[in-house]
């Protein structure tokens, strides 16, 4: 799975995320890649998140719609609410994986509670930083 | 407040680090740079949060080492099933496509199915029917073909065979 969240100039948010599933995926498995809410959320007021991992346990956590719904209803910052999604909601399921999430100031978050995420952002100096581990 | 931010993924069904070779792990972080490259230069031009986020995953779509698009595995039938959606923070707009076999960068027909259409979520044949409509081309399978998917896909068939579950596979292949 491959995903992305941006805030441009304008102060506005946006994620996109797409995937080829699970190898060897039952014909017809859909993930939480095009659920929205699920795999991929954005919302100008709070964040833009794109997730990746074993998507059945990110729909039953709702798992992109829940970090917006902390920042909104709980006002925690998105770190925060990154947080407690990635490490202990989705990993309470069982849940692997992670994601990206950019809040309407700019702040980057990019938990995950697997080996691994293949992960990297940008801001406006252009310096990119990519970490796999 | 910084002035603009793009974070991407490339999946978390990463190579154990004990056996990631520095070229792959450098190849990794190459395809990586790449689509931050693509949709920093979006938002540095003043384009959307929208268009930044498009161009950086259809980067990563185009990148067989990264599974969407180009590197996007293989179900059980040894056929290619691709989803992706977008969604926009200033009105909630979204779009999603499910089950695209076919057509490269599914996620320009999620886009399109937010913009030019009144649905969230097409999938299957259908999906694949607007695509085409929309003037999105079919590719042949071999453009979606990567060996190292293939091998994966057999190796997986075994295991399954062998009274494996799905639920016990190895993390690169169970996650996205």
């Amino acid at each position: 799975t491959v995903g992305a969240v941006a805030r441009d100039v304008h102060g506005h948010l946006a994620a996109a995320t797409s995937t080829g599933g699970m190898t060897a995926k039952h014909v017809g498995r859909v993930g939480d890649t095009p659920l929205i809410g699920a795999g991929t959320f954005a919302d100008d007021a709070s964040c833009a998140v794109s997730a990746t991992g074993h998507g059945e346990f990110f729909i039953r956590r709702v798992v992109a719609h829940s970090v917006h719904a902390r920042i909104s209803l709980l006002g925690e910052p998105l770190a925060r609410a990154a947080e407690v999604v990635v490490m202990d909601e989705l990993r309470a399921l069982g849940g692997e994986g992670g994601l990206v999430a950019v809040d309407r100031h700019g702040h980057i978050a990019m938990p995950f509670n697997s080996e691994g995420m293949y992960r990297g952002c940008v801001r406006d100096d252009g310096r990119c930083l990519t970490a796999i581990h | 407040m910084q002035t603009f931010a793009l974070a991407i993924h490339g999946g978390a069904g990463t190579v154990p680090a004990a056996s990631l070779t520095p070229e792959a792990a450098a190849a990794y972080r190459r395809g990586l740079e790449d689509a931050l490259r693509a949709g920093h230069a979006v938002l540095c031009g003043g384009g959307s949060a929208l268009d930044a986020v498009t161009a950086a995953v259809c980067a990563l779509e185009d990148d067989p080492l990264f599974n969407a698009g180009r590197g996007a595995v293989f179900n059980l039938a040894g056929r290619h099933e691709m989803d992706a959606a977008v969604m926009d923070g200033r009105d909630r707009a979204a779009g999603a496509v499910a089950a695209l076999c076919d057509i490269r960068n599914p996620v320009r027909v999620a886009r399109r199915v937010m913009e030019a259409s009144p649905h969230v979520l097409l999938a299957g044949e259908g999906a694949r029917a607007f695509a085409l409509e929309q003037g999105f081309a079919a590719e042949p399978e071999a453009y979606f073909h990567t060996e190292r998917r293939w091998q994966a896909l057999q190796e997986e068939r075994a295991r399954l065979h062998d009274g494996g579950s799905a639920a016990d596979a190895p993390a690169e292949r169970r996650h996205g």
